[in-house]
């Protein structure tokens, strides 16, 4: 599993 | 970011601006739901701890802040403004919110991306966002007749998810690597919860007469 990102949304 | 989420964040911002210039210009603030405002502020505050540890624009931490602020701007007006909060429809805003706070809790343990503290609390906001509006709804068929502003500012609410899902569409065709699962999956839930109230806004519309829900 990749690591989540950053959550880039609002 | 593209055109899709970008006009999402404008209609969320906007709903939120029709609901401040409503209880700013009439001081009152019948047909909105205090436990629907809770919980958004809560959504915000859990979501974007983020704004401590990760840094993604200046439009982000902006809009981050704006939304902060002016949830609790809403929920402090509704609770301590001596004219506001005498005209909240406390009889009729009884849906049992705590329920949602606790299911979507428990689905934040269960469903996260990542068991760690920032994450869980995420996945919780996410959880509690997409249900938060059900109070809002449920005060709105009690009490049958919606004024104008109200209607307006749960349309740029439903307008806003709507534009998301386009945005997350976009983004799987441009982005292969983009699977936001947690997100999506909420957002469409989410979305559907507009779905009656979209028909009835539409058919209001279309007759240029006043929005009225089924009892």
């Amino acid at each position: 599993n990749p690591e989540p990102e950053v959550h880039d949304e609002l | 970011m593209n055109i899709f989420r970008f006009l999402g964040d404008m209609t969320h911002l906007i709903s939120i601006l029709i609901l401040l210039l409503k209880i700013y210009a009439t001081k009152s603030c019948s047909g909105i739901s205090l436990k629907t405002q809770e919980l958004y502020a809560l959504v915000f505050l859990t979501r974007y701890l983020d704004l401590f540890t990760d840094f993604i624009s200046v439009y982000n931490t902006v809009m981050k802040l704006v939304f902060i602020a002016s949830s609790l701007a809403i929920v402090w007006c509704m609770r301590n403004h001596p004219l506001v909060r005498r005209s909240y429809d406390k009889q009729l805003d009884t849906f049992r919110h705590y329920f949602l706070l606790l299911a979507s809790f428990l689905l934040a343990l269960l469903l996260h991306e990542k068991f760690a503290f920032q994450e869980v609390l995420w996945a919780f906001s996410i959880y509690l966002e997409a249900v938060a509006i059900l109070p809002q709804l449920v005060l709105l068929q009690r009490s049958g007749n919606v004024d104008n502003l109200t209607g307006q500012y749960v349309f740029f609410l439903g307008a806003y998810r709507a534009l998301y899902i386009f945005n997350w569409i976009y983004r799987y065709f441009i982005d292969p690597h983009f699977t936001r699962w947690i997100a999506c999956v909420s957002g469409l839930v989410q979305t559907a919860l507009y779905a009656d109230f979209f028909y009835y806004y539409f058919i209001s519309w279309k007759n240029n007469a006043k929005l009225q829900l089924p009892a």
